[in-house]
């Protein structure tokens, strides 16, 4: 190598003016097909695509833009990655370096072992059991403030503020739309008169009757001529009031168990809000309300599982099985609208004060969300991704733009609540490796 | 790994100049909390 580089003679040429001319047309072909794919691209969103045989087309990956890392990155197969990643941590360590192999992670990451619930690192097979341990009772208090909102998992504020105009703040000056991120908020909950329902169908049996049903969507119409409500809030529904205000047609979570001393807190709680308000209804004017979001950001060497913020109740959860791109700080800050591309849960319910969301958002590296009280739940899944892809084909087969989730409801979880009632500090689930 | 909180809650109510409106809202809700904090499991992030 040493002889090569000293006797090679390096002889300078310039290059012929016809391959400059050369390259620059490929180049410009290169930019005019791609303005022209995204021109299409921009045309067909709301419209269906339909492939040479005329079938529905798969739906398209998104192609984030960003600068070129944020392409690079765009180019990888992130789940397939993820999954591999998830494989590879579920793999048994040797027993004798089990202590120090985690014991470097815990090091690297900044963990404190301290606080782990299990003394005996020997205990965790793996990185995966290790990364998604248990904390000693006692060791996280909750803020004895009833009025508090609560941290819903160890880790950093990405950002926090309110909501204007429908839209949330990723970084200074990028903003993404609340639709985006949760899917359209348009109540898909059997109605207002939520105490009357509730009343009516512990009085009926527990066979679902259509006699039944129709009682309540009566109570239903009733509760909304007396109060006159334009079933609208500012900045956040942006559509009229379903007029076929029927149940979710969605499987309801069989898995789901009730917990009685969560749901007596719950209801408890509730129970103080204004003239037992339903969620999606405006407040009064002697208590406007309006909306806040905050983001938490996880590292990778913090308690991986989370927990409920306050008391209130899941109605409904929506699985977005979108991309996994890493949420460091550093992409949130150069790929706008990260939240909205990845992989992600969304509980929607109510609270004391009325809406309440709670959405984790999956990463290359933790992609697999675990919801303590759904079992039928999969994510970073190839099974979801196949069933996202054919509710894809099939909506564009309808005719109608695909909405991006697959719902389900927990309305079964709790007849008098009408969904799932976590009260504050309860664990929820956790974030798992690949 | 992110967890992004979207809830609705009060806003206060701004009070009169005869009560000493200075500019700021009375009661609603209050953020703990500042860019870049870290937190743990049940600290408040804010009080209502």
């Amino acid at each position: 190598l040493n002889s090569a580089l000293k006797n090679t003679k390096i002889k300078w040429e310039p290059i012929p003016i016809a391959l400059g001319v050369g390259f620059l047309g490929v180049w410009q072909l290169y930019r005019i097909q791609r303005r022209e794919k995204h021109t299409q691209r921009e045309a067909d969103k709301d419209e269906v695509v339909l492939d040479q045989q005329g079938r529905p087309k798969k739906r398209e990956k998104i192609r984030p833009s960003g600068p070129w890392t944020v392409q690079i990155m765009s180019t990888l197969p992130l789940k397939a990655l993820s999954r591999l990643w998830g494989r590879f941590n579920e793999l048994d360590i040797p027993y004798y370096l089990r202590v120090p192999g985690f014991k470097l992670y815990s090091f690297i990451f900044g963990v404190n072992l301290s606080e782990v619930s299990e003394p005996d690192l020997h205990v965790y097979p793996n990185l995966a059991a290790f990364f998604y341990r248990t904390l000693k009772p006692g060791v996280r208090p909750l803020d004895p403030n009833p009025n508090a909102v609560l941290s819903p998992a160890d880790g950093k504020v990405i950002q926090f503020g309110t909501i204007e105009h429908g839209e949330v703040e990723q970084v200074k000056g990028v903003t993404y739309s609340l639709d985006a991120l949760l899917g359209s908020i348009r109540p898909t909950y059997k109605g207002p008169a939520i105490e009357a329902a509730a009343d009516a169908r512990e009085q009926a049996s527990d066979k679902h009757t259509k006699a039944g049903e129709e009682d309540i969507m009566r109570a239903d119409e009733e509760f909304a001529q007396v109060n006159g409500i334009s079933y609208t809030l500012p900045n956040l529904f942006s559509g009229p009031w379903p007029k076929d205000n029927k149940p979710s047609e969605m499987p309801s979570d069989q898995a789901t168990k009730p917990q009685p001393s969560s749901e007596a807190e719950v209801r408890a709680d509730l129970a103080l809000s204004e003239a037992k308000r339903p969620w999606w209804a405006p407040a009064s004017a002697q208590t406007p309300t309006t909306l806040y979001y905050c983001v938490i950001y996880l590292a990778p060497g913090d308690y991986h599982r989370f927990h409920s913020p306050v008391s209130w109740v899941v109605e409904s959860r929506r699985h977005f099985a979108g991309e996994l791109y890493s949420v460091s700080p550093y992409l949130q800050r150069t790929m706008p609208g990260l939240f909205t591309l990845n992989e992600r849960v969304v509980l929607l319910g109510r609270w004391r004060w009325g809406f309440f969301s709670y959405t984790p958002v999956g990463a290359t590296n933790v992609g697999s969300i675990k919801i303590n009280f759904d079992r039928e739940l999969r994510t970073n899944s190839l099974t979801t991704d196949t069933a996202a892809d054919r509710a894809a084909e099939e909506a564009a087969a309808r005719g109608e733009p695909y909405s991006g989730f697959a719902e389900a409801t927990y309305e079964n979880a709790s007849r008098v609540l009408g969904g799932h009632a976590l009260k504050r500090g309860e664990e929820m689930g956790g974030f798992q490796l690949g | 790994s992110t967890i992004v909180l979207v809830f609705e809650a009060p806003k206060g109510v701004r009070p009169s100049l005869d009560e000493g409106y200075k500019g700021e809202r009375k009661g609603g809700f209050r953020w703990k909390i500042h860019q870049g904090k870290k937190v743990k499991v049940g600290e408040a992030l804010g009080y209502v």
